[in-house]
């Protein structure tokens, strides 16, 4: 084992990583998207239960109120399955750069007892 | 030569790393976020 | 009557809670949003600097990163200089951690 040959085999194990990155982060930023797109449309009917509450005060139930709040339950749920999604998605991105990372660590380590790594 | 490339590209993990940490947080309190507006939405509707 | 308005109370007092709760996560997610726009720039700054110091000091020479990948480190100095896109410095749309956020 010597800088070298360790430099090659991590170089060539990271030789993916920024495409999966760019990957995994630009997923994330899609359902994202999607996510802020539901949230405005549950918004959107929130406000007008509230709007229906100011005007005619909290004991009057909204007509729809049932099937408005239905909805809502719906879209909420929906947001937190994008997002459920983007965790996992976040948690690979950075599982994958951990694994690396530790694996050079340990090989850096190694080097460096042997006297084999310049110091810093 | 080697050597201070593969500090180097400890270096630049490093920070790949901490980069990939920051954002898995930050979905992490957007998700409980999401939690937390659909209890506020049910407590509302109780009030 | 007054077990209405206890629970009334009651009820009222929770949301109160939920939403100091949802105040300071929101507080949370900004703070972490920040913090990643200034980690890019406080790396960006490091980076975009020119250097002259000849291969030990310029890390442009030979290297690579997360948003331009590590094929750099491959290189060595004679070919890196001055036609890898490595050398190229960062602009906004590198900042491809920010970017995941929508509201960003």
């Amino acid at each position: 084992m010597d800088p070298s040959s360790v430099l090659d085999q991590t170089i060539q194990d990271v030789s993916n990583l920024q495409a999966e990155f760019t990957h995994i982060l630009g997923e994330i930023r899609a359902s994202d998207t999607q996510l802020l797109d539901q949230r405005k449309k549950y918004m959107q009917k929130d406000s007008q239960i509230h709007k229906f509450i100011r005007q005619h005060g909290s004991l009057q139930e909204h007509p729809k109120e049932q099937e408005l709040s239905e909805k809502i339950r719906e879209k909420m749920s929906a947001c937190k399955n994008l997002q459920e999604q983007k965790c996992t998605m976040a948690n690979t991105a950075l599982y994958l750069v951990a694994k690396h990372l530790s694996r050079l660590e340990k090989n850096i380590g190694l080097l460096e007892e042997d006297g084999l790594l310049a110091p810093v | 030569l080697n050597s201070q490339k593969l500090r180097l590209l400890h270096q630049e993990l490093e920070h790949a790393k901490d980069m990939a940490l920051l954002v898995a947080r930050r979905e992490r309190v957007t998700l409980d976020l999401l939690e937390q507006n659909v209890r506020i939405f049910d407590q509302r509707s109780n009030v | 009557m007054n077990d209405n308005t206890k629970e009334y109370e009651k009820l009222k007092s929770e949301l109160k809670k939920s939403l100091a709760t949802r105040n300071k996560l929101e507080d949370e997610f900004e703070r972490l949003e920040q913090e990643i726009y200034e980690k890019e720039t406080e790396y960006f700054s490091g980076n975009n600097a020119t250097s002259n110091t000849g291969i030990a000091g310029n890390r442009f020479s030979y290297g690579g990163n997360i948003i331009k990948g590590f094929d750099g480190f491959n290189k060595s100095h004679h070919h890196s200089a001055g036609h890898d896109s490595h050398n190229r410095g960062f602009n906004n749309d590198d900042r491809i951690f920010s970017l995941s956020s929508a509201i960003f």
